[in-house]
Formats: C-alpha cells, structure tokens, sequence
C-alpha cells in the first residue's frame, strides 16, 4: 500500500511513504517478525537547476542542463534512492528452525538525483 | 515476468529457494528475540556508527556473520539396560545442519544447555555434579557393550551450584558437522559422583532442553559500502 504525507506536495525527488505488509504478499506464515516494514520509495522529478537538497551527482547537473537545451532528445535525470538502511527479519525454515537474518539495503533514507 | 517468478526472484535475493512452510512454530528462543529488537529500534538514526561499518558483524557474539540459526536437539535420552549408578542423565544431543547453504561460512556454534528452575532449584548445593558431553564418532550399534571407541570427550565439568543453563562453545565441532556423514551428534552425561540414586536426578529428564545457536555468514548478502568516486 502506498499514500502519500498530507503535507508535501511538491513534485521535486524525495523519499516516499510505503509500507510493505508481509501478509499482503502471503508471508505471515513464516515470518516471526516483522509484520510488516516502512520500506519508502523515491519519487518525483529533478528539475533545473538541481538543488544542493536534491544530492545530485555531478553527472545529474549536466543532464539537467542538456534537458532544459534539449527536452525531447535528453530526459531528466533519474529519482534514486542514494542511502538505504538494513532490516532484521526473523522467521521460520523449513527444518522448524528460527532463524534472525540481516538484510541490507531495504529502507529507502534518502533520494538523490 | 508473472507474480510468481517475481516472487521467486525476490525470495532468491533474500537467500531463500522458495517461499517457506515450517511444520511447528517453536517459540523464539529469548535471546534471538533480544537480538532482533536490538537490531529493530526505529528511524535510519537507529544504525549507530559501529553498525553502519560493521553490517555483517554479529556483536553480541563478536563474530563475522548475517544469519543467526537456533537449532532445536532432536535427539533422544538413552535408556541404558545396565543400572547407571553414577549417571543421572545419559542423553543423545543431534542438531541438523542441512538448512546451512553452501556457501555460507560458520562462524559460530554455542550449544545452550537449559534446566527448568524448579529443577535446579532443588539440587542441592553442597553436592558437586559433573556434567560431560561427547562428540559421537562412530554409530553405537544395537548389543554394543561400553562407550570408548564410539565417542571423544570434549569437555567434562563439576559443578557445585546448578544453573539455570550452560553455555559451551562448539564452533569446531559444528563446522565437521557439516558434513552429514560426520554429524553423529554428541552424548550428554550428567552425574552425581558420591550418590548413587541421588534424589534430586529424578525428573531432570523432562526438564532438560538444549538448542544449538549458530551464526553464519553468506558473503553475497554482505556487500562492502561502495566508496563514492
């Protein structure tokens, strides 16, 4: 499931709200732990001229300056996630064994262009 | 791709073959749920310094590792014909390690031995027990007299206090277990020298558990942070 926050409604990159439901996906079975995550996703346009808060790299700079010359031969540089944290997920195998598992790059922190 | 693949993509990223279906839901051992909210405070802030460097290093072990397993024992007591005079407790420990992949590397196996408290509660305390544990190398075969060529000692212990639970490491052991045809198991004896029937043995049957914690690490799950260029 996906919303947005009341608040924000500027179209620039930023992360977004998304919360992942492990029973939505039909995990509940084995999964201990969590039940779900807030996951975020990134989302929205990165503009000319790019911002410092956008964290562009210095190749998005360039594009972004190509697009506004050339809109239809170049496009606008990509919304990415540029920071992600881990989660711990705890679960049961197939043997009946528990097991606490460490997974990285799964929560979108923050976007960049 | 359908939904189907795609889970089946996911579930391959997450180190997994398919989606899981365990049989018996045993309860979370209470350290591993320690562990697991420890690593579960919320907000990115949660990831302090030493973790954020050290994504696949397990700290409450001090060891390299992204998957912590707890192994249930699934062996049984031994009920020997002879009268075990200075035995309170003969028992098989086997913990199965098949669900470890390939290319995982153990880097940790503590073997955790439980006591209900009213069991060892009621021990008395002036009385020392010692506890043994071997590593089974050769399958006890049925009308087999004595126990020498078929087990290695691995640690013997006196105690005059009885604890709630016993904590050994078995790293080496566990990892030549590994190898199925070498995963015998290990014996558990628990004996009370100067008594013969002592009365605190009766019982302890049913209140002894023992578990196997085993931490591991799948080096395609532990990517090094890239430097930016």
């Amino acid at each position: 499931s996906t919303y947005y926050v009341p608040r924000i409604t500027s179209n620039v990159c930023k992360p977004r709200r998304l919360y992942i439901s492990f029973s939505d996906v039909g995990w509940e079975n084995w999964i201990i732990a969590p039940q779900g995550y807030l996951a975020n996703y990134c989302l929205g346009e990165c503009p000319f001229p790019l911002t410092e808060e956008l964290n562009s790299t210095n190749h998005a700079i360039l594009q972004t300056v190509v697009h506004s010359l050339d809109p239809e031969g170049t496009p606008q540089p990509c919304c990415v996630p540029v920071r992600l944290s881990p989660i711990s997920i705890l679960y049961y195998d197939n043997d009946d064994n528990v097991v606490l598992r460490h997974y990285e790059d799964m929560v979108v922190d923050e976007c960049g262009c | 791709l359908d939904v189907q693949s795609q889970e089946t993509l996911l579930l391959k990223a997450l180190g997994l073959k398919a989606r899981l279906s365990p049989k018996t839901l045993a309860p979370v051992p209470p350290l591993l749920w320690k562990m697991f909210q420890r690593r579960s405070k919320p907000g990115p802030a949660h990831a302090d310094a030493k973790e954020v460097q050290r994504p696949c290093w397990v700290e409450e072990f001090q060891v390299p590792g992204n998957i912590i397993r707890v192994f249930p024992d699934q062996g049984h007591f031994i009920h020997s014909r002879e009268p075990q005079s200075l035995l309170c407790l003969q028992k098989r420990l086997y913990f199965n390690l098949s669900a470890l992949e390939e290319d995982e590397m153990l880097t940790m196996a503590q073997l955790e031995i439980r006591f209900s408290q009213n069991w060892y509660q009621a021990a008395s305390p002036a009385r020392p027990f010692e506890l043994s544990l071997y590593k089974a190398t050769q399958m006890a075969l049925l009308g087999m007299s004595g126990h020498t060529h078929s087990r290695q000692m691995l640690l013997e212990q006196s105690f005059v206090h009885l604890h709630k639970s016993f904590v050994f490491d078995l790293t080496q052991v566990a990892k030549e277990w590994r190898i199925p045809a070498r995963n015998l198991g290990l014996i558990l004896e628990i004996g009370v020298p100067p008594l013969p029937e002592g009365e605190f043995c009766s019982g302890i049957d049913s209140f002894l558990e023992a578990s196997l914690f085993v931490v591991s690490l799948a080096p395609s799950q532990c990517k090094t942070p890239r430097k930016r260029r």
